[in-house]
């Protein structure tokens, strides 16, 4: 299963959901892929890669300089796998404007590989060419979602987006649901948050939700997954809790 | 003066840094123009704009259907005016690729424009078109870096766009400095960033700080400034300090 880790709002936790999901998945058994399509290299970082061995990298992958499984690398996680992204991606986007199936280019690049149980793509904080590419690509779209203002209200364009995708590009493309992240107890505006978003959205919030937690920050910068890291923390809880109800959802379809 | 402010990392707090500063700047008595070039259009929610009525909007001044003294709306803090963003301006990227002066078509409209003492420009978390049409209009550059490891890792690429924007298209463009935001003093990492930063860019990185202050991000649901919304909170006192600091670092160049 393709699941793409996508918001335009910058900041939600994208990337540490991609790479803490990716981990808790790869944890309890199942082969993961993880695809880095931001330009800033974040969830390579995340997961140990050393920047200056990054390619040949995603940009190769779409521009069709290198097959996919010349790109695909292990990390020090059994289990999971990635690929990585490197700066060059960032020319991609008006690169890849007039070439041939510039909507498909990552979506026919995944089918050469064989099969992981999932594929996570994090996504850059825009709704450009490569957030664009990860739709098209994907099965389902999972939505982390700041619990603060702002992160609210680009949720319609968000959704408005994934629904012009799934009409016109891929039919198959499902909103899997949306989960809270950086949420804080102690904060009124977290909690009004949180329940505008479960009363607009009901049954599509995951009940998992990850608290602000500072380990959650601190463990890119030793290049690890915080459930490694410190897989005792409350963030490392929450992701496993969460990879278990996204199992129960994905069975229950 | 025209102040870019950028960063490609997503949710650093460039739109709170935009609103908050220029209203601190309006209060003054400087004359002021936010330019909100994100199609989050969060610039325009936070200065209390109504998403309906956004057009003719930032998107229409760019593509040329529009002029710029047509566009500039005031809003309800004295002395400030903004040039809005609308969810048409997620389309401009691809749609300028392929035009005349792509990356000079803001400069060109807000060239038409009667001067004002401060022109910021609220730039989307990413380096494509939207974001160097700002950096080649801009005088210079203010940086929000929030205290956090991803957000450092980012620095280098944005400081070698701003060189080559530079060099190939904006001979002016300066880094008026970096501003270190949600910063935590009771948080090791975000000390350790705050020190990294320090060490690193020396004298270009601003003696005022913002702290993480939830009153920040509770104001744009009211669709005020926090100055406005709560002038005594410590985001406000902080973002006050910085105009000023902003002032003397000007004055003295
Ligand atoms: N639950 C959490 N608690 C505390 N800090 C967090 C949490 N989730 C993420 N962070 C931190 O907040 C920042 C933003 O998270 P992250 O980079 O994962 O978001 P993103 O949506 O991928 O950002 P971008 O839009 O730039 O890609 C990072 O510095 C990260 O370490
Ligand atoms: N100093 C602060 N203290 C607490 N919250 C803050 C602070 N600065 C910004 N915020 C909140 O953090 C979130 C991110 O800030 P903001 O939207 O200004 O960042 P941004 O860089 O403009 O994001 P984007 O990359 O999506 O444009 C917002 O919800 C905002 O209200
Ligand atoms: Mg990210
Ligand atoms: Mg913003």
């Amino acid at each position: 299963m393709i699941i793409a880790i996508a918001n335009q709002k910058g900041g939600v936790g994208k990337t540490t959901t991609a790479v803490n999901l990716a981990t808790a998945l790869a944890a309890i058994g199942k082969s993961v892929l993880v695809v880095d399509s931001d330009p800033q290299g974040n969830a390579s970082t995340g997961l140990g890669l050393d920047r200056k061995s990054r390619e040949p990298s995603l940009y190769q992958m779409l521009i069709g300089d290198a097959e996919a499984k010349d790109v695909v690398r292990a990390t020090a996680i059994p289990g999971l796998s990635i690929i990585p992204a490197s700066a060059s991606l960032s020319g991609a986007e008006v690169e890849l404007v007039d070439t041939d199936r510039r909507t498909h280019r990552l979506a026919d690049a995944l089918a050469t590989l064989p099969v992981h149980d999932f594929t996570l793509i994090d996504c850059p904080p825009s709704l450009g060419l490569l957030t664009v590419n990860a739709l098209v690509a994907a099965d389902a779209v999972l939505v982390p979602l700041q619990s603060e203002f702002f992160a609210l209200e680009g949720l319609s364009q968000l959704l408005g987006t994934i629904e012009r995708v799934k009409s016109a590009l891929n039919r198959r493309l499902e909103l899997l649901g949306i989960v809270l992240t950086m949420v804080d107890r102690r904060n009124r505006l977290s909690d009004q948050v949180c329940e505008d978003v479960r009363a607009v959205m009901g049954a599509k919030v995951f009940n998992s939700q990850v608290p602000r937690n500072v380990r959650l920050s601190e463990a890119p910068s030793h290049g690890l997954p915080a459930l490694i890291y410190d897989s005792r923390c409350a963030g490392s809880e929450a992701y496993v809790a969460l990879a278990r109800e996204l199992l129960g959802r994905i069975n229950a379809r």
